[in-house]
């Protein structure tokens, strides 16, 4: 059975996620204002930092084009990736060379960890800010109290930041062995998720029922 | 090797990052 791209990561998607150039090590990753994500390799040449290839990934990670800039002598360093030139080679997620998987992934784990940290649905209650993020499923979700309590649940696992800055994380185990007072945080914490994913829910019944522009991301409720 | 996610890490993404959430403290 020959390994396939989809074997070792899934598409990325950048939908609806701001745009941010971050630089790395050897690379530069962009997410453009069009959804694109954009990897540039660099070489240093004579000090100075030269592009030398670029993958450039469609909003839903499917379409990737490969261009080599300035005929593969590489173009200085810019404040945004090299246009593309005229003719250049385009893949799709299933048929992408080998030798491109590993730009591919690092650009997907980008996304990834940017999807966890963009809210999806954002609902005040009365003592905190509930936020479902884009990285679903399952999705992260981080209760932020006014009073400076912060709950982050991802992946079966929770970290709690007490007012006092004590931090801890729960892994699965049951709430009864906390706190008094903790347990009034995570209950209000889990009420806000269920709002949180019901909302979700709703919202995306209605924009599928009405095929226009996206409803997300939406907003519910302000702080008192 | 492996994509290690730490080394996107800098003052640069975790500004953008605190942009998109802003946590509110009455």
């Amino acid at each position: 059975q020959k390994a396939t791209l989809g074997s070792v990561v899934s598409p990325l998607t950048a939908h609806r996620l701001k745009p941010i150039r971050q630089k790395t090590k050897n690379a530069v990753v962009s997410i453009l204002d069009t959804g694109e994500v954009c990897m540039e390799f660099l070489k240093e040449h004579r000090s100075q930092e030269l592009v030398k290839e670029v993958l450039r990934i469609s909003c839903d990670g499917d379409v990737i084009a490969v261009y080599h800039p300035n005929e593969g002598r590489g173009f200085l360093l810019d404040d945004r990736p090299p246009a593309p030139p005229e003719g250049i080679c385009t893949y799709n997620f299933d048929n992408l060379p080998e030798k491109y998987w590993k730009k591919y992934q690092y650009a997907a784990k980008f996304v990834q960890l940017v999807r966890t940290k963009t809210p999806k649905v954002t609902f005040y209650t009365r003592y905190a800010k509930c936020m479902l993020m884009e990285n679903s499923p399952p999705a992260d979700v981080e209760i932020c109290f006014y009073d400076g309590t912060k709950i982050h649940k991802t992946a079966g696992v929770t970290h709690v930041i007490e007012k006092s800055g004590k931090s801890f994380t729960l892994k699965g185990e049951s709430e009864a062995g906390l706190k008094r007072e903790i347990q009034a945080y995570m209950a209000h914490a889990n009420e806000g998720h269920r709002i949180c994913l019901a909302l979700e829910c709703a919202v995306l019944e209605e924009e599928k029922r009405s095929g226009s522009a996206p409803f997300f991301p939406i907003i519910v409720g302000r702080k008192p | 090797d492996d994509i290690d996610v730490e080394e996107f890490f800098d003052d640069h993404l975790e500004a953008y990052f605190e942009q998109l959430i802003q946590p509110e403290v009455m």
